[in-house]
């Protein structure tokens, strides 16, 4: 499973 | 990036300088948590561990350094080179209580459940509460210097603005994540006291007392 979240903000 | 976004990110910049600075110029911490300080530096820890495994762009890179080595710094001055000054007394919130809710929620509602995004999770999650030790010292000691008001001001006003960049993003690229969004709404809302008075007392020059 190589599911990822991006998360852009800080 | 908006200009919602730009403001927060520099208010929440501003507000962490502020606070080093006022440190390291008054030589003195004097009527700031550093319990709130210690759950920041786990805040940007946790959140930021992926500067590591994933890039955004040199902006984002360079600020979450910034913050980190900022909260590093000022935990260094508070328990380190000033503690002496450090109203322990006063700071006496159970961290616990925060830290432990915190880690069990990020468990419960998270987006993925690999490592680095339950930390993220629990760093949105303990961010959102981490303020509570701070203000419970301001009520305890019943007021704030002033420049400790510019500072919870500024911080406050970070998630307030991150919260009309949120609304902007979903009109304009339809982003939604309650997950960031409902925490940064708890947030600004334990500030919002907070805020009532800074624009009565300190704004008119006046300094932050409880009645």
């Amino acid at each position: 499973e190589s599911f990822k979240v991006q998360h852009d903000e800080l | 990036m908006n200009i919602f976004r730009l403001c927060g990110d520099l208010s929440h910049l501003l507000a962490i300088l502020l606070l080093l600075v006022k440190i390291w110029k008054t030589r003195s911490c004097a009527g700031i948590s550093g319990k709130s300080q210690i759950l920041f530096a786990i805040v940007y820890t946790t959140r930021y561990l992926d500067l590591f495994t994933s890039f955004v762009s040199i902006y984002n890179s360079v600020m979450k350094i910034v913050f980190l080595s900022a909260s590093y710094g000022t935990l260094y001055l508070m328990f380190y080179k000033f503690k002496p000054t450090y109203d322990h007394n006063h700071d006496s919130f159970r961290i616990l209580y925060l830290i432990v809710p915190a880690l069990v929620l990020s468990f419960v509602i998270v987006h993925a459940y690999t490592l680095m995004e339950v930390l993220w999770t629990y760093s949105i999650y303990l961010e959102a509460v981490a303020i509570m030790p701070q203000l419970f010292m301001v009520s305890r000691t019943g007021e704030a210097e002033t420049i400790t008001s510019h500072y919870l001001f500024a911080l406050g006003s970070y998630r307030a603005l991150y919260i009309l960049n949120w609304i902007y993003r979903y009109y304009t690229e339809d982003f939604l994540d309650l997950i960031v969004i409902i925490a940064g709404i708890v947030q600004t809302i334990l500030y919002c006291d907070f805020f009532y008075l800074y624009i009565t007392k300190v704004l008119k020059g006046k300094r932050l007392s409880l009645p």
